[in-house]
């Protein structure tokens, strides 16, 4: 009866794993990252086989900013003044995340966005 | 987001946290869900970060990030974060970068630098205790030895009331969902009542990764935020992650 009303606690749930049921929307694929090659090219197999996902991501979030500022300036903003951010960040991740910009074809401000997002968002 | 590490009867330490992200950034009526969090699911990878053609670290991250939220270095500790709130927060961070004052470093860059780096859990604790950030943040770490677990609560620039594993005096979990441990989480928030009564129930006799999962997978602890699970046994250098979902009725948070 507890789940019915906010905060819909359950009692304790048991037999939950392996995971199964509709808690459980799938496992999560493995990939390898190299950190013996060059920082930009670290992430090239990941973002090839995401980069859908990621376009659809970067654009919700373009989307959002939109909606605080419909003029646009916004969405701006981040793709002139971010690039000019990236070479301040420590090295390799202003490389590795250049890199992604190239693979994903992202402009390089919104891959720092999404990046930095932990700070920007405590906003 | 709600990260914990219990110690099981044998010493072993077992490290799991839900990653819960997306509050407030748009509502899906509909399907019932927010965007952003829906969005996230389907890029959430592992990662064997390999240097030599050996592992150095393993993760679980959002492609396209290029930080840590949650990893292991196997035989030696596991690491998460979980986001704090705080009014001298990142945007203060990020204010004095832009004016040029640099001393801090981007949180995500730390965990990062320090699964990369660091080789022990008294390393990778200092490393979080001391370097400042640019915004607040929980650093929840394991170790691989008995007793070794804390809650690592930083602001910017200090680390406040760290919280320890304390097996002989009951304390054989550490448990962070996004409050300061010594203040009562927000009423309208609170994950970490049910799941602290959860792992009591469980008792430390019956702790694993099974009983830690069905923890995780009980709501509010499960919630409409939740992208996904993961589960670490630094002993076994393991780390498994499992994509989430939460079924009406659901906490949107």
């Amino acid at each position: 009866s507890m789940q019915y009303v906010p905060p819909f606690t359950e009692d304790c749930r048991t037999g939950m794993y392996p995971p199964n049921g509709p808690t459980f929307k799938g496992a999560v694929t493995w990939y390898t990252v190299d950190l013996d090659l060059l920082p930009s090219k670290r992430w090239t197999e990941i973002i090839t086989d995401k980069k859908n996902e990621l376009i659809n991501m970067v654009q919700a979030i373009k989307d959002l900013a939109d909606e605080f500022v419909p003029s646009g300036r916004l969405e701006e903003l981040i793709d002139k003044a971010l690039p000019l951010m990236v070479d301040t960040l420590p090295y390799p991740f202003n490389e590795e995340i250049k890199g992604i910009a190239a693979a994903s074809g992202v402009p390089l401000g919104e891959v720092v966005l999404f990046n930095i997002f932990y700070e920007i968002f405590t906003v | 987001c709600t990260s914990l590490v219990a110690e099981d009867p044998d010493g072993n330490l077992i490290h799991a946290r839900n990653l819960d992200f997306g509050l407030f950034m748009g509502w899906d009526i509909k399907n019932q869900s927010w965007v952003i969090t829906e969005l996230l699911k389907p890029l959430v990878v592992n990662v064997d970060f390999r240097r030599n053609n050996s592992t150095v670290f393993q993760s679980t991250n959002f492609a396209g990030y290029v930080g840590m939220l949650t990893g292991v270095r196997p035989y030696m500790f596991t690491l998460t974060m979980n986001e704090r709130f705080s009014l001298d927060g990142g945007y203060i961070g990020i204010l004095e970068w832009i004016l040029g004052k640099r001393d801090g470093v981007w949180m995500s860059f730390l965990t990062r630098s320090v699964l990369e780096n660091a080789t022990s859990y008294a390393e990778a604790k200092k490393l979080l205790s001391d370097t400042k950030l640019l915004a607040p943040a929980y650093f929840i770490l394991g170790g691989n030895q008995s007793g070794e677990a804390c809650i690592i609560t930083r602001s910017r620039t200090h680390n406040l009331n760290p919280l320890e594993l304390d097996v002989q005096h009951g304390r054989w979990y550490v448990l962070e969902t996004n409050y300061d441990h010594w203040k009562m989480p927000l009423f309208l928030d609170d994950r970490r009542t049910p799941a602290m009564k959860c792992m009591n129930q469980t008792t430390q006799a019956n702790v694993s990764i099974k009983t830690v999962y069905d923890v995780l997978s009980t709501k509010p602890v499960l919630n409409k935020l939740t992208t996904y699970t993961t589960l670490m046994e630094v002993s076994k250098g393991k780390l498994e992650s499992y994509i989430r979902a939460c079924p009406n009725p659901c906490m949107p948070w």
